[in-house]
């Protein structure tokens, strides 16, 4: 299967770190994933496309994960949402063009299935462009929503944020991916329900192992204790990474090269 | 002595609670200072004005905190600054103004004596918005650059992050408040030594107080250690709070009153 998932926020966000945390957390036997190449989209915004090929409950999966260095990094950020809209659009245009030749390269089909948007963690509410933002892209690829830098926000302000944000999603009729709840098997309704709860996910990254317990783990090593990755009681990194490769990738995959390819198709058709 | 600080820097990064902090620590039997007025600049940014009678030394500062919330909150930010540095030109002109009457109003008197910039935790490098600000100020005030949210970047990081803001200042000749270094007395010397190298000050400011070591102290309690204010190994708010209350106040009023109030004359005279 090929999938793949966007990357966007502002600089130092921790964007390229949860990138690497990511891979590395899946591959055991971790070297840089390929660099497959960068693009400049308009003076403002860059795409860096990383991908790797992982295994997953024995099916090998082709990863790709698009990095967007430069956005929203100006005094002046209007409508630095554009260039991404007109990457994700082209993706689609490019698909529907092959598809309609007998022949079609799986590996340049780069239609974006997940873009994670990353949240400053100031405590407050949304930024006028992260709302912005967020309503242009989540009508056009599946949406979701990550507090970065979790460990920046003690436990009761995190819950306080986190409804914030979601009050401020639902008010701006943000977009956002719901993951389907109800399922045949109890426990993943029960699952699903926990995940739905827990977003938006708050995420914690490092470039780094440190030891907890005689254990090697991923954490952020500060003089006051170590904030871990893959602890659920840090953060929702572990939650995350089980949806995006374990549990909804298939439903990611399926509702972007179907509804949103389809909603594609026809607003092209009708114009 | 009459003492005016103002904060500048985006919304989320600690501004208010840093004020707070300070507040705190400052005042032994702490109630909330006098909020003296709220005053909308522009449409974009607003100046809350914070006042409260401390106690330094034996005698009496009136200490003024200005809070400057709406600053850099936008999608389009350009100029964001005007408001604050007329602001700031307004002072000099009013005290200009009084000063060729005979009677003046001390508690009016505005005059900004120190401008702590407050830098987001990037862990990169400052943003253009920083840059663009920093040196728009930097010639109108005793400019003070401040490393937010420091229990955000871990030691290591923070060292690498400290040594990119001093070249991006340097590079760009943004003028920043450089504390007097020599002194009679040695031990004065050496402590202005070791201010200067640890500027940009880094800062943790907290609203609680939980207990460490069966004390109770200003901090940040997460579920893997607490962040202390006052804790010199974790971040320079007692190095930032010495240098403002105790050993350069003096320096700060008079390089306003006089340096900074001069130049304002000058170009006025020679407008
Ligand atoms: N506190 C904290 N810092 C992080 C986290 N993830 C990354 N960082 C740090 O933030 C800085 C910027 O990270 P980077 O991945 O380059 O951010 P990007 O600009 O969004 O790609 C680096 O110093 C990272 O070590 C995190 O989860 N928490
Ligand atoms: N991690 C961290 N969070 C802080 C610090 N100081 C304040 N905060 C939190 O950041 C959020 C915004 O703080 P606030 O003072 O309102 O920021 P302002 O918008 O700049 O005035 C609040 O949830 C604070 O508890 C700090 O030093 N470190």
């Amino acid at each position: 299967a090929n999938f793949t998932i966007m990357v966007l926020g502002e600089s130092g966000l921790g964007k390229t770190t949860f990138v690497n945390t990511l891979f590395t957390t899946l591959l055991r036997d971790y070297k840089r994933p390929e660099h497959r190449f960068q693009k400049q989209l308009e003076r403002t915004v860059q795409i860096d496309v990383v991908r790797a090929e992982i295994e997953e409950k024995g099916f090998n999966v082709r990863l790709t994960v698009i990095d967007t260095p430069g956005f929203g990094d100006y005094v002046n950020n209007q409508d630095c949402w554009v260039p991404v809209v007109e990457f994700l659009d082209e993706q689609h245009q490019n698909y529907m063009a092959h598809e309609q030749r007998a022949q079609r390269q799986e590996k340049d089909d780069l239609r974006v299935h997940v873009c994670l948007y990353f949240i400053q963690p100031t405590g407050h509410t949304l930024k006028p462009l992260d709302i912005e933002v967020m309503k242009q892209l989540g009508s056009r690829v599946n949406l979701i929503p990550i507090i970065a830098k979790a460990d920046t926000i003690t436990p009761g302000d995190l819950a306080i944020f986190k409804d914030r944000v979601r009050d401020c999603i639902s008010t701006h009729n943000i977009a956002v991916y719901s993951p389907p709840v109800q399922s045949d098997d109890e426990e993943n309704t029960r699952r699903n329900q926990s995940i739905l709860s827990a977003m938006p996910f708050s995420v914690i990254s490092s470039e780094n192992d440190v030891v907890v317990n005689g254990e090697k783990v991923r954490g952020r090593q500060y003089l006051w204790g170590i904030a871990e990755v893959e602890n659920e009681a840090h953060c929702d990194f572990k939650k995350l990474r089980n949806l995006l490769i374990r549990t909804h990738m298939h439903d990611l995959i399926v509702s972007t090269e179907e509804a949103h390819y389809e909603n594609f198709r026809m607003e092209k058709m009708s114009a």
